[in-house]
């Protein structure tokens, strides 16, 4: 995190706001929706309060303005910039000022407005920009489902920083970017996707190319609106070039690049008996046409050809995979299988039914 | 003559890295009265430091990474203090 510059902040803790006008896009009740629930991001883990006032000079005024609006920061139309804030101060200080030619939602077909206002809000209180990526005050967009949102880890030290912690008993915490070069690494599901390789951790994947150096990090979001975070097992099966995307009792199809439709569906539909409430983890033998699924201490085999449960399934894990008790993701490579467990990667020879070597779970990464 | 693609396309690039410097990374607008020696052009310097910010690959040049970073829409709010 970083400090807007000369450490500006509020020498009160109750502070008001005013909504100044509505943008015409949203009904008002969504917009009001959008700016309490972006105040409670920053009043939940600090002793700030806010509240709102309707008719005189507020010390946040929230407003929709277009082009030059007299602040010396013109807006620039569609897209681009799409608001911004004055830091702690008398009059224009710590207003919020959204462009109206942006195409504002509640959702993520356009630009979510609690997501941009509770990152200029950010700046209302004496925050700069993050140079985390995966932080709320970090300058680009990108969206989030706002009942997923969780404030980063970042964003709470910089506020507390300021303002110091809640008043609230139990201390909030927020999620962290994960560092591709960080040993405590751990992933919620990995696959291969046409020659990459795929890591899923939180609302993020780490992207590796075989021939590049460098790992690449992103928001699900970016590549698919539409899949939630958290996804906790996936597979690809080479053959119907499909990535199958697991989490919960559902689960999403990629063909090529992109989710097909009518999904999500319901894992039940593979053969999974009602007490399967989640699959671990996954991956897919591309000679035998077999797919495993890892759920908690057992596995189940499917048939890719025949689409339905092997008979003779579910089995323990630790009777088939060497020592290997449960695990947390999987995929399978040039003939190996590669399971993850915390930290730690088994290297899995399934001809000879073995584990051939035991490495960190980053070991992907070239650290 | 009508311009050719490329050149215009190369020309709108220029415009988007000028501005985009001008709005964030308080690189100074020509026309404004400052003193600049000749040999010193501070848009590679102002193009480092924010590929550093953002955790780009730092060549001081408008490659593609980093026109696509210019590109994505964002806060407008300088990353740097003034």
């Amino acid at each position: 995190y970083v400090f807007t510059e000369g450490n500006p902040k509020w020498k009160r803790n109750n502070l008001t706001y005013r909504i100044v006008n509505y943008t015409p896009l949203m009904r008002r009740a969504d917009v009001d929706e959008a700016i309490q629930k972006a105040l409670s991001v920053w009043s939940n883990v600090t002793p700030l309060t806010f509240q709102k006032i309707e008719d005189k000079m507020a010390d946040i005024m929230i407003s929709f303005v277009v082009r030059d609006h007299q602040d010396n920061s013109p807006f620039d139309g569609p897209n681009g910039q799409l608001a911004h804030a004055f830091q702690p101060g008398e009059a224009i200080g710590g207003d919020v000022h959204l462009d109206n030619e942006e195409y504002w939602t509640k959702d993520g077909r356009g630009y979510n407005l609690f997501i941009v206002i509770a990152h200029e809000l950010g700046h209302s209180l004496g925050l700069s920009h993050s140079t985390d990526p995966g932080a709320l005050m970090y300058p680009t967009y990108a969206y989030t489902d706002p009942k997923e949102f969780h404030l980063p880890q970042d964003d709470i030290d910089g506020i507390q920083a300021i303002y110091g912690q809640s008043n609230a008993p139990v201390q909030p915490t927020g999620p962290t970017t994960p560092q591709a070069c960080d040993p405590s690494l751990t992933f919620d599901a990995v696959t291969t996707l046409r020659g990459e390789m795929m890591f899923f951790k939180g609302r993020y994947i780490l992207r590796k190319h075989p021939q590049r150096i460098e790992t690449e990090l992103n928001f699900i979001s970016l590549f698919w609106p539409k899949l939630p975070s958290g996804i906790q097992a996936a597979y690809e099966n080479i053959e119907r070039d499909e990535v199958l995307l697991f989490k919960e009792d559902k689960y999403w199809v990629l063909r090529g690049y992109d989710i097909a439709p009518g999904y999500p569906k319901s894992i039940y539909r593979l053969g999974f008996p009602k007490t399967v409430k989640r699959v671990n983890a996954a991956y897919s033998d591309e000679n035998t046409g077999k797919t495993y699924f890892f759920v908690a201490d057992r596995y189940w085999r499917y048939d890719e050809n025949k689409r339905s449960m092997d008979h003779g399934y579910p089995r323990k894990i630790l009777s088939d995979f060497g020592k290997i008790g449960r695990v947390d993701a999987a995929f399978q490579k040039d003939g190996y299988v590669y399971f993850f467990h915390g930290t730690t990667q088994f290297q899995f020879d399934p001809r000879g039914k073995r584990i051939v070597r035991q490495m960190k779970s980053n070991s992907w990464f070239d650290c | 003559f009508p311009v050719a693609p490329e050149a215009e396309e190369e020309r709108k690039n220029i415009a988007l890295v000028e501005t985009y410097l001008q709005n964030f990374y308080n690189l100074q607008k020509d026309d404004q009265p400052h003193v600049r020696l000749k040999s010193v052009n501070p848009l590679p310097e102002k193009l480092k430091e924010m590929q550093e910010f953002f955790g780009l690959k730092v060549t001081g040049k408008p490659d593609l990474e980093t026109l696509e970073m210019m590109k994505k829409p964002r806060c407008g709010v300088p990353d740097i203090g003034k």
